[in-house]
This record gives C-alpha cells, sequence and structure tokens, in this order.
C-alpha cells in the first residue's frame, strides 16, 4: 500500500460518501444518474468476486464490502425509495449504457491477462469503470443547475482515478514484476472523461458561480 | 502473460 493508493481509495470512499450524503440529506437524487449507479454496481460485482476467496487483508476486505453495498443501496433508493425514486429525473437519464456494457464484454474477452472467469470479469470491471461516468456527464451536461453536492460527487470519482495512476507510475518504478497495462490505460481514458468536466468544475470554482456544462 | 499475483487492488 502507498500513500497514492490509499489517497485514492478515500478519495473514492468520499465520494460514496458525499453521494450517500446528498441523497440522504436531501432526499433526492435529482442530477444523479441512476445509469452510472447501476454500472458501477456491475464494476464492483465483477471486480470482487474474489472477496470470499482471496483474503488480501482487513482493509481490502472491508472497503470491497462498503463499495458493494453502497452502491447497491444507491441503486435501491434511486429505483424504489418511495420518496428518493420520484426525483429520479428518469427522462433526461437516457444513456443507452447497455453498449457500454457490451463493449466492455467484448474488449474483456478480446483482452485481457489470463482467459478465466476472474481474470475476464476483472478486466471487464476495469474497461466498464472507464466509461461508467458517461451517462452522469451527459445528465450533468442536461441538467441546468448542478447542485454543489452532485458537483463534488463527480470531482472526486473522478480524482481518485487519479491517484491510482500516480500509484501504478510509484509501483512499477519500485516493483520488479509490476506492470499492469490494461487498468493503465483504462485508467488514463477513464481520468481523460473528466478532463472537461474538471475544468469547468475549476471555473466554476475559480469565479465562484454556479457549475454548468456546456451542453 | 502476467505473472499469478492476485489483484491486491481496489
Amino acid at each position: 500500500m502507498n500513500v497514492f493508493r490509499f489517497a485514492g481509495d478515500m478519495t473514492h470512499l468520499f465520494s460514496v460518501l458525499v453521494l450517500l450524503l446528498k441523497i440522504y440529506a436531501t432526499k433526492s437524487c435529482s442530477g444523479i444518474s441512476l445509469k452510472t449507479q447501476e454500472l458501477y454496481a456491475l464494476v464492483f460485482l465483477t471486480r470482487y468476486l474474489d472477496l470470499l476467496t482471496d483474503f488480501i487483508s482487513l482493509y481490502n476486505t472491508v472497503m470491497k464490502l462498503v463499495f458493494i453495498s453502497s452502491s447497491l443501496a444507491i441503486v435501491w433508493c434511486m429505483r424504489a425509495h418511495p420518496v428518493v425514486r420520484r426525483t429520479y429525473d428518469k427522462d433526461q437519464d437516457t444513456f443507452r449504457h447497455y453498449t457500454l456494457v457490451a463493449g466492455s464484454l467484448v474488449l474483456a474477452l478480446l483482452f485481457h491477462d489470463r482467459f478465466t472467469i476472474r481474470e475476464v470479469c476483472w478486466a471487464f470491471s476495469i474497461y466498464l469503470e472507464a466509461v461508467a461516468i458517461l451517462p452522469q456527464l451527459v445528465l450533468l451536461q442536461r441538467s441546468r443547475n448542478v447542485d454543489n453536492l452532485t458537483g463534488q460527487y463527480v470531482f472526486f470519482l473522478g480524482a481518485y482515478r487519479a491517484f491510482y495512476i500516480l500509484n501504478w507510475i510509484y509501483r512499477y518504478f519500485t516493483e520488479q514484476h509490476f506492470s499492469r497495462w490494461i487498468p493503465w490505460i483504462a485508467g488514463l481514458v477513464q481520468t481523460g472523461l473528466y478532463a472537461d468536466f474538471f475544468y469547468y468544475y475549476y471555473l466554476s470554482w475559480k469565479n465562484n458561480v454556479k457549475l454548468q456544462l456546456p451542453a | 502473460t502476467q505473472p499469478e499475483e492476485p489483484h491486491d487492488e481496489l
């Protein structure tokens, strides 16, 4: 464990806590894409298949449980909670996220470390996570005013993978055999997708105005 | 192919 990875995990955890706070405090999920949340739940479920087989550390197991349970809880809230579900922008959240699932699956079947169920699912989860934010970014462009908590949620979600890239650079230079090109490329794509969001987030912060993504 | 180490990252 190195400081970049720990910072990445904490930033990721913080983004989930901000989203839970927003939904719990405002009893609203307006501006949040259910499709992105469903994709994240699928990412965690396919990536953490080893939860019950490989024990790496208490930290690793606890964090996996937190990510799986929080993503499922958010999806449940947005689909079934009597109050929250009515605030979901159903007609705005129209990204065809099944294409992202299909594309990631094809990529995982073509490019993986080893052709085993676990490794193909792992690669699938890495590719899917790289594009899972797209429905959310499209929804942000459509919804006029982005509330602060939603903006902070997306910001921390983007920042966490940037920390992971620093972690991979660090591990590449400190551990002999460490060179995983799959998360490398997917992580760069993932962080790249946030580039314009980060730019407009920075402008809104600098000019102290509401975050507004150009359509 | 990659060595057999488990995925120790989240």
